[in-house]
């Protein structure tokens, strides 16, 4: 039996709208101490890892392990029925052949209630391998969307570069060639701070599209955090509090 | 431009 209680029931939402354009079909893992998964886009180029704990949810009981099969599409239909202020239950029995996700606005007194039909999906698990990131960026969510799509607008493909004293993020195109560069900005208003942790400088391409994507999640943390290794793929992580986080990774594009 | 990379080459099926 599984059953997780959460208050906030818009993080769910937002959870949902924050990876439905990536993944399809993902297979959630159940267990007594949380809610995790990790799913591949369609290309195997990016792929989402959630990790929500136990402590984050008003309720929650889960007395054995359980994999829930299910379309994020039809989820994310679903949780269209969530208004912003809903209390959000999901509920599923050993075996179970549906998800019950209950909405609640005890003020309204209005309740709904779907069973999604569950899916059996055989995607197989990658290991990510514990990393040292050399470079870790914390920038303003909103900030790095912004430059994310103007960028998008000169060219299709991002360099992005770190070094102790800034992060760069440069294109070229027909259109010319420039770059943003961030340097380390603790102004006291700590939500426009850009942290700069640099060990080692990095420097990879990467295609913005899926950066665009991935910052739909901008909407659960005021702070994107960007970790760079010079052999490993990107990581775009945002922390959702008292909950868990929603991390993105991304395959380099290799310069020739 | 660069070639696209996959996860594969990274990160090994479980």
């Amino acid at each position: 039996m599984f059953e997780a209680k959460l208050t906030e029931g818009l993080i769910l939402k937002k959870i949902v709208e924050s990876i439905k354009d990536i993944v399809t079909d993902v297979n959630i893992d159940i267990s007594p101490s949380g809610i995790s998964l990790q799913a591949m886009d369609s290309s195997h180029v990016a792929l989402v890892s959630l990790n929500l704990s136990m402590d984050g949810f008003e309720h929650y009981r889960a007395d054995t392990n359980m994999v829930l099969g299910v379309s994020i599409a039809n989820l994310a239909k679903v949780m269209k029925l969530a208004d912003n202020n809903d209390q959000i239950t999901l509920q599923a029995d050993q075996e179970a052949t549906h998800l019950k996700i209950i909405f609640e606005n005890p003020k309204t007194e209005r309740t709904t209630e779907f069973n999604l039909n569950l899916i059996t999906i055989d995607s197989e698990h990658l290991a990510i391998p514990e990393t040292e990131y050399s470079s870790v960026v914390t920038i303003n969510s909103g900030e790095f969307s912004k430059i994310c799509k103007e960028l998008f607008s000169l060219s299709e493909t991002v360099q992005i570069t770190t070094n102790t004293d800034y992060v760069q993020f440069s294109v070229e195109g027909e259109v010319g060639s420039g770059q943003v560069r961030l340097g380390h900005n603790d102004s006291e208003k700590k939500e426009d701070q850009t942290i700069l942790e640099v060990s080692e400088s990095v420097q990879q391409q990467f295609a913005i599209r899926y950066l665009n994507m991935f910052n739909k999640a901008s909407t659960l943390s005021s702070f994107t955090r960007l970790c760079l290794h010079q052999e490993q793929p990107l990581v775009v992580e945002f922390k959702i509090d008292n909950l868990g986080v929603l991390k993105y990774f991304l395959a380099p594009k290799i310069s020739d | 431009k660069g070639a696209q990379k996959s996860l594969g080459n990274f990160f090994k099926k479980q």
